[in-house]
């Protein structure tokens, strides 16, 4: 929001006759203010905070950069050490089945995303079915199967089985059968204090091998999203993310803080409830909007 | 001994950050460290341990003092007095996308089914897929009744029928759940504003997400000014949630948190507890 911004901050380093100490602790102060109110996770903020001071005012001036560029710079590249310098697709190895699954807390656009995914995978000529392991939530299976007609995908549900592992069993192993491309399952929302529902999510990883596990995470997430990422990974190995929600007002600084968490990359993120609104994730576009 | 200002600067930034661990929204904690630094002016401190422990007691005033709701609405004791009266209770539920809403109507739902309330779901989120089909499982676990009508349909014509069925048979509460919306979309505000204005609810709920970060006080503050709202339930607290939504909300809007959503099934609802919330931010 206007005067939080670190697009402010660089106008007011911009507008010093020179950039000094002080100039340098006043702008990593702006920088702290404009994270936290992104939603990074406080320690990561410090400890970027810190980084950024530390690289400005000891590092020697690289050819043909004014300290001020310098300053710029160094906050750029801290931030793209973990969110990568470009988009990464989804792991596909052609030839075979490749089986998706995705997870995440209650709410965060799971089912939507499976949605978007097989619409945005099969414009690519691939064949995508998509499986509703979700036996918890009512209508899980009724929604699913209302995106899979949207796109015209193929869809496997099984509205009254209570087996959640037995359900992405068979539906993996249908779709396997008919030779598809890419198989994409949704799971129930759990978080980290559902203990059951981790080890559940652990059994169906066990049973369908997935190629990607992707964190489904809500942009809106505060504080929390270190330690459910962190938790979420320790469960089963996060290969990806997808961020959404991010159509609305909050900077997605959650999802900063999961990837640290899981060492796993941002591939898409989530632009509106539209099945064509999904983007494939542009880190310079997000440190951006993230600091904006 | 005199205190120097780095002391104080230090001691009140590292409540400030304390606060953001908690998950408080930044503006929230900024606004709360300065109350707290209006309470400690004048106060005469000693040593720097005198200063933690003032700076603590003052913190938990102020907190305490933000989350102890002003008025006290329960939403039985309004079920209570409403009954036999010829309308019947309306309550609107809004919020924005996947925080909770659906369910936290078949909690309450099945509470008031269970003390003896006659009740009927609207299912005017005639947009979602699958959020008819979701309402009306509910319905049939609950043994409540749903009033829909088909995709696409005006939402706000839904609410206008499930009143009226509920006038014709005598029903005690309606409850109605609206669809997801972000707070920066004008159209959608405006639509769920027709909802309320059609309906014209006893009492109009937004349900927030526990987990949210700086974005709750603006979800709050953008509802509240374009539709307006009278409670707020706050959902997915058993996520192990620090407690900051509350306090942000509260604050930013100053209407009281009426209860909150600690799991995923129908008894998963609890009041809320001011001296719960203090605790969980100060740990
Ligand atoms: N505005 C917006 N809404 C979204 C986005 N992604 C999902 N949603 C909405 O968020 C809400 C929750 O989405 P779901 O797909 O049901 O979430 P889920 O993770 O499957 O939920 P559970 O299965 O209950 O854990 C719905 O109202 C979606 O339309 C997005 O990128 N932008
Ligand atoms: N753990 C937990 N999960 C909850 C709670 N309340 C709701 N949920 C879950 O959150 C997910 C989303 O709930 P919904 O009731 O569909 O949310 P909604 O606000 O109606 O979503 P939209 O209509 O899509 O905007 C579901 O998986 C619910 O079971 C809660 O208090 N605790
Ligand atoms: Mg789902
Ligand atoms: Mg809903």
């Amino acid at each position: 929001s206007l005067g939080q911004g670190i697009s402010n901050a660089f106008r007011k380093l911009l507008r010093r006759p020179t950039v000094d100490e002080k100039a340098v602790e006043e702008f990593v102060k702006d920088l702290q203010r404009a994270l936290l109110i992104a939603d990074v996770n406080v320690d990561l903020v410090l400890a970027l905070s810190e980084r950024v001071k530390k690289r400005a005012l000891e590092e020697k001036l690289p050819l043909g950069l004014t300290r001020r560029e310098h300053v710029i710079k160094v906050l750029f590249d801290e931030l793209t050490v973990f969110l990568g310098e470009s988009y990464q697709p989804l792991r596909y190895i052609s030839g075979r089945s490749n089986v998706y699954m995705l997870v995440g807390i209650q709410g965060s656009g799971k089912t939507t995303t499976g949605g978007k995914l097989a619409r945005y995978l099969k414009k690519r000529g691939l064949k995508v079915g998509l499986v509703c392991a979700d036996t918890y939530r009512p209508g899980a299976s009724d929604q699913l199967k209302q995106l899979s007609e949207r796109v015209e995908v193929s869809f496997y549900g099984e509205p009254d089985a209570k087996d959640a592992v037995k359900v992405a069993e068979r539906g993996v192993k249908k779709f396997k059968g008919e030779g598809y491309d890419v198989i994409l399952v949704d799971t129930a929302g759990r978080h980290k204090e559902e203990k059951g529902l981790l080890k559940e999510m652990k059994e169906i990883t066990g049973k369908i091998k997935p190629d990607e596990i992707i964190l489904v995470l809500d942009g809106t997430i505060g504080q929390q999203a270190f330690n459910q990422a962190k938790a979420f990974n320790e469960a089963t190995d996060i290969g990806s993310i997808i961020v959404t929600k991010l159509d609305g007002a909050a900077k997605g600084g959650g999802a900063l803080s999961s990837v640290v968490a899981t060492g796993a990359k941002i591939k898409y993120i989530g632009t509106g409830e539209k099945l064509d609104e999904l983007e494939t994730f542009d880190p310079p576009g997000f440190v951006g909007r993230l600091l904006d | 001994k005199e205190l120097t200002d780095k002391n104080m600067d230090e001691a009140f930034w590292d409540l400030q950050l304390s606060l953001l661990q908690s998950d408080v929204a930044l503006e929230v904690a900024e606004a709360i460290t300065e109350k707290v630094k209006e309470k400690l002016k004048g106060k005469r401190v000693g040593r720097f341990t005198d200063l933690k422990t003032l700076l603590e007691e003052a913190l938990r005033e102020s907190i305490k003092e933000i989350l102890t709701p002003k008025s006290s609405i329960e939403i039985l004791a309004l079920a209570e007095e409403n009954k036999g009266k010829k309308e019947p209770l309306v309550i609107v539920f809004l919020g924005v996308n996947g925080t909770g809403k659906t369910t936290t109507i078949a909690k309450i739902g099945r509470m008031l089914k269970k003390k003896g309330y006659n009740v009927v779901f609207a299912a005017s989120d005639t947009f979602r897929a699958g959020s008819i089909e979701q309402l009306e499982e509910h319905g049939r676990r609950t043994g409540i009744r749903v009033i829909r009508h088909d995709y696409g349909g005006d939402s706000a014509a839904v609410a206008y029928d499930a009143i009226q069925h509920a006038m014709a048979k005598g029903v005690d509460v309606v409850l109605i759940d609206t669809a997801g919306r972000m707070q920066t979309d004008k159209n959608l505000l405006e639509e769920v504003n027709k909802i309320v204005r059609v309906s014209n609810p006893k009492l109009t709920i937004f349900v927030g997400d526990a987990l949210a970060g700086n974005d709750a006080v603006e979800q709050a503050k953008k509802f509240n000014e374009a539709v307006g709202f009278d409670a707020v339930i706050l959902a997915k607290v058993d996520a192990d949630s620090k407690g900051g939504a509350a306090l942000s909300i509260t604050f930013a809007t100053e209407k009281p948190i009426i209860a909150v959503g600690t799991g995923q099934k129908y008894d998963d609802l609890a009041s809320f507890s001011p001296e719960w919330f203090l605790s969980k931010i100060l740990d």
